[in-house]
């Protein structure tokens, strides 16, 4: 099973 | 007061045919240098980064920098009014909510100009920051395409493998599985037809293959792709624009649960 990483997590706080 | 005049209108076109369909409406920020365009889609999985310099405009004025929201299924169809010899000028005025694109063609014979209404876009500004990958390949951009193409029909996802015999995209789906492996490859009559493998450390990941298929609609704006990699970042896959930008598009990985 594969769960879908979002971009939020990389790029929040940038 | 803006104006940006672009001889070769076709760019733009294959600009917009290229991000359309990843994002609906983003705001064009414009300075003096140039303008760009960042956004994600609405799932927040990719984003789009687009960057076109002044320099690679016949005439470029922007007084003062100024961000316009625009839908981009709008401007698309506005774009496809435009012949793909035309030369395309952007023109805007401060305050004002409305865009005009003018086309002329290139015996000068035809002028047609479309204003298009502005929209206001709340848009979130991310940073994003500048990486070391452990992985960059260059390859032509038909070829990602084809590749990408070819395994959508197997499966809905890429693994996405480079080590230093080559990079490896593998698929599973229904049906079976699928392994397409390139090996560096320079000694080729042009350069844009090599492949070029730039490995740090060895990487593996996993990529939604409704994302990448869509990123090669810029296949037309260049016969290069640059897939840069590292593990716990999202992939850029970089099409250049020649002497003037590129569009980048950002993937977030699928992970193992």
């Amino acid at each position: 099973l594969e769960r879908q990483l979002i971009l939020l997590s990389y790029f929040q706080g940038c | 007061m803006l104006e940006l005049r672009l001889v070769q209108g076709s760019l733009l076109k294959k600009v917009l045919e290229s991000i359309k369909d990843l994002v609906n409406d983003a705001n064009f920020d414009f300075s003096s240098s140039g303008f760009s365009l960042q956004s994600m889609d609405s799932s927040h999985v990719a984003l789009v980064a687009l960057l076109l310099k002044s320099e690679g405009f016949e005439h470029y004025r922007c007084d003062r920098n100024t961000s316009m929201g625009m839908n981009l299924g709008n401007m698309s169809k506005m774009l496809k009014c435009a012949g793909n010899d035309d030369i395309i000028t952007i023109k805007g005025d401060d305050g004002s909510d409305t865009v005009t694109f003018m086309f002329e063609s290139p015996t000068q014979d035809k002028i047609a100009d479309f204003e298009m209404k502005l929209m206001d876009i709340d848009s979130e500004h991310l940073g994003i920051p500048e990486a070391e990958y452990h992985a960059i390949v260059k390859m032509p951009s038909a070829e990602f395409a084809r590749i990408c193409k070819d395994l959508a029909s197997i499966g809905d996802t890429v693994v996405i493998s480079v080590t230093k015999e080559g990079v490896k995209f593998s698929t599973r789906g229904d049906i079976g599985t699928a392994n397409i492996v390139l090996r560096q490859n320079t000694t080729v009559d042009k350069p844009e037809d090599a492949t070029v493998i730039e490995m740090n450390e060895p990487v593996s990941m996993t990529f939604a293959l409704r994302y990448m298929n869509s990123f090669t609609k810029a296949t037309p704006l260049s016969n290069t792709v640059t897939i840069s990699m590292s593990p716990d970042l999202p992939v850029v896959v970089e099409y250049k624009i020649a002497e003037m930008g590129y569009v980048r598009f950002y993937l977030a990985p699928k992970m193992e649960e």
